[in-house]
């Protein structure tokens, strides 16, 4: 058996440059897996 | 036996190859000329249905893909899922269970300490061992509040973010969004994000309310009042306590699109966007996907990933191909073949799809909160046959799929409201 999520997260927007380079773009989705991952109930997938 | 066993001569003689290909040869011809059989008379009956102006008969799908798939496609898939499922109901004896389950255990990694009955003898069969419940707080839910959570125990098998409407299924094999979920908006009792019962884009920019793009999280409007859904899952009259999940931190926020890109934006006309498109355009987002692979040793009841209303349901009656990783690398389009749940709504962000995804062994699918539901079961296919011949009589083309929408016990969500962790159901076996 097999779930399959698809969502609307925000996409993110680039930081001005005197905000300076940061890893996570404001606002965006990240995921917080790799393929292949097993995963238990609760754990998170990703952080908006 | 020992004796047996020793004094036995063993003589060891080559398999008659020749006659084990001309065997498969004679029953591979058979098999070809029966199908050439049915397709004539397929065919035959729907001239004559045609030609009399009657609905022609729902075709059965026929995958494309390797000698494995060929052969799974000529078998009766959901009968056998059924049998599957009435023979894993029957009654274990007393003594028989706790080795068996244990066996079970032992070969597919369950965990039984998480189990929350203890005693294995509760379960009189394999079924209700495979439904099985876990202690409390064997999994806890991550703490922040911001995060999507896993819905249940498996492996990861693709994730990503959706570009053109397709899901990449494998490297370079993909399958449309309007196959998995359906090509038609939702019948829905909530305000349609493009719909004219609602205040349109435009005049919301001209009003210049804060966010009032999002018409996504304005669920409904009551009396005049309107109720956003932030508002109302961390509002003190919240039923049920739902977490306050929304993110209220707002340096974390992205920053507004100029009114110029908004514009730009909605330059593009309802009509030619596909329904479930991202419909916001003062925050900009995506469509993200994620595949979560069951093995048959994992706990398979689900939970909800985020706090969300469901607001329709739709099913596919399809087939019951086995999902297992090998198959859904060699068979493309599986998700969109096999018999499943679409549960639709939205949340924080906007829209939210949840697809259960039946299996040759798990082709049932439970949904707590939808009693009519039934999968995997004679008089869905019939319904489903009888609603193609509807279709086909009205002259539509059919959608494949049953649609329900949810009341709720929030008539102000307009649909089933569930909590981040909260269980929504279960896959079962056969």
């Amino acid at each position: 058996s097999t779930i399959v999520l698809v969502f609307e997260a925000p996409k993110g927007v680039r930081p001005t440059l005197d905000e300076g380079y940061q890893e996570k773009r404001k606002g965006e989705f990240k995921w917080n897996i790799k393929d292949g991952m097993k995963v238990k109930v609760g754990e998170a997938l990703g952080f908006v | 036996l020992n004796s047996g066993l020793k004094n036995t001569k063993i003589k060891w003689e080559p398999i008659p190859i020749a006659l084990g290909v001309s065997f498969l040869g004679v029953w591979q011809l058979y098999r070809v000329q029966r199908r050439e059989r049915h397709t004539q008379i397929e065919r035959k009956e729907n001239e004559e249905a045609e030609s009399l102006g009657r609905p022609k008969k729902r075709e059965r799908i026929r995958p494309s893909g390797p000698w494995q798939v060929q052969i799974m496609s000529t078998l009766p898939l959901k009968a056998l899922s059924r049998v599957w499922g009435r023979f894993n109901e029957l009654t274990i004896p007393y003594y028989l269970r706790v080795p068996g389950f244990k066996l079970y255990s032992f070969i597919f990694g369950v965990n039984l300490s998480e189990v929350a009955e203890p005693d294995l003898h509760v379960f009189p069969n394999l079924a209700s061992f495979f439904y099985r419940t876990l202690k409390p707080g064997a999994r806890p839910l991550d703490p922040n509040p911001n995060a999507v959570l896993s819905p249940a125990d498996g492996k990861i098998i693709q994730f990503g973010i959706i570009e053109h409407g397709e899901v990449e299924q494998v490297k370079g094999v993909t399958y449309s969004l309007d196959a998995l979920l359906g090509s038609t908006r939702p019948k829905s009792r909530a305000p349609s994000i493009a719909g004219s019962e609602t205040k349109s884009s435009e005049e919301h920019i001209k009003s210049g309310e804060q966010d009032a793009i999002r018409t996504d999280e304005e669920f409904a409007n009551v009396n005049g009042i309107s109720y956003t859904l932030p508002n109302l899952f961390s509002g003190p009259e919240s039923k049920g306590g739902l977490p306050t999940e929304m993110p209220t931190d707002q340096s974390t926020a992205p920053a507004p699109s100029s009114e110029a890109e908004v514009r730009a934006d909605l330059a593009l006309s309802d009509a030619s966007r596909p329904w479930w498109a991202p419909a916001s355009t003062k925050t900009p987002s995506a469509l993200y996907y994620c595949v979560i692979y069951l093995a048959p040793g994992d706990y398979h009841r689900f939970h909800s990933p985020v706090s969300w209303v469901v607001e329709s349901r739709r099913h596919f009656a399809g087939e019951l191909y086995s999902v297992s990783p090998y198959l859904q690398r060699t068979l493309p389009g599986l998700f969109t073949l096999n018999e499943r749940v679409v549960l639709l709504g939205r949340w924080r962000w906007g829209f939210f799809s949840y697809t259960p995804v039946g299996a040759t062994n798990v082709g049932s699918i439970k949904i707590n909160f939808d009693r009519e539901l039934r999968t995997n079961s004679l008089n869905t296919d019939t319904a489903a046959d009888r609603a193609a011949e509807e279709a086909a009589a009205r002259g539509e083309p059919y959608s494949g799929f049953a649609e329900a929408t949810y009341e709720g016990a929030s008539q102000v969500l307009g649909g089933y409201s569930l909590k981040r962790g909260e269980e929504m159901g279960g896959f079962q076996l056969g």
